[in-house]
């Protein structure tokens, strides 16, 4: 047994919930945000045979696509905003991040 | 130290809390959903030490219970839903999904 | 690849999120509560390189302070509340609870 924990852009949400659904795949939705843009995000825990991860990792990456999007980004110590003006910052977000842990042991209750 | 994940029924959350904090467990609520059915579940982080996994199973097991549920379920792909009537699906809920992972390193700040 | 888990009080929150921003940190917020005071914490999620654990959890430690709270402590079964009148009870809070997970495989879609 595994665990996939894969963040996944709250624009790709939808899809990638249905794609896992339609390949049999069962999963827990925790709702996040991102640390850098505080933007909500989904961290979705997937337990997966171990047979299982390449189809999960591959399901994920199909429902995920990567775009470009322009931030106003205040570096942290620049509170309170007042005098600054911030400058667009082109960002590459959507896609997901997946880590695979090593389950030692699952039970269904 | 290991970290038990366990993902458990709303109806039981409140239950396995109380029975976790009399048998002197440490754990972290996190709000979550489930996948297919898209209701609300919990899911607790407990880190335990390595011997006391298997009362905190045992703690969980004996405050969740299973039971029966109809639910309408859409397949992903029917939307809109217009014409289609759903016809009731049984399923078995409540209970929980455990997971066991081992932790390589536990700091307390 | 390693996963840490921190979870940590609401009131270091902000600090901690900010000093791992300047340290060059990734990582996803997961609200959360605790299980004993059931107030609201973060627990961050933080992918970290195999070197930089050391230095993720110095972040951490240098903006978590502990301090003592007075909790009024009601056990589990005491409910409903009505005639008992709860004394309070000194705990410490604040600091922060870290995990360190093996993470097997990282994919950055
Ligand atoms: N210091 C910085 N300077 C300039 N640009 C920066 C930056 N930190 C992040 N970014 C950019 O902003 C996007 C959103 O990051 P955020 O932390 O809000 O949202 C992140 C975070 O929630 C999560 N994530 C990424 N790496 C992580 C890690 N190592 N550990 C835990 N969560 C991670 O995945 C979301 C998307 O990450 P992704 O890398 O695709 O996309 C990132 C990245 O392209
Ligand atoms: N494709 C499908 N066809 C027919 N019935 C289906 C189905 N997928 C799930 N079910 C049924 O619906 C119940 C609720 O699933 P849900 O995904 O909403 O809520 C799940 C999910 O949040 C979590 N969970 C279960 N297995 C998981 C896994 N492998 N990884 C992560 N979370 C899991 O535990 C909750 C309860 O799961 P449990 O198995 O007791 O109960 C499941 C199962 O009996
Ligand atoms: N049975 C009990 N009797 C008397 N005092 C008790 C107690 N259980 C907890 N406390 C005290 O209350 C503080 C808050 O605990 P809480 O569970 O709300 O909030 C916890 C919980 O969310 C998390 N946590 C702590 N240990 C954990 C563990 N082993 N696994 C998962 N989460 C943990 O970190 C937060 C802060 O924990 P911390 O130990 O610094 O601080 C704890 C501890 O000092």
């Amino acid at each position: 047994m595994k665990l996939v924990i894969a963040v996944v852009h709250e624009k790709d949400q939808r899809h990638v919930q249905d794609s896992l659904l339609e390949s049999a795949f069962q999963f827990t939705n925790v709702a996040s945000t991102g640390g850098f843009l505080r933007e909500g995000n989904v961290t979705l825990l997937i337990g997966v045979d171990e047979d299982q991860v390449e189809q999960a990792i591959d399901v994920i990456r199909e429902s995920c696509q990567t775009r470009e999007q322009y931030v106003n980004v205040m570096p942290p110590t620049m509170e309170p905003v007042g005098t600054v003006i911030p400058s667009p910052v082109k960002v590459l977000v959507g896609g997901a991040i997946v880590f695979v842990l090593d389950v030692e042991r699952f039970e269904k209750i």
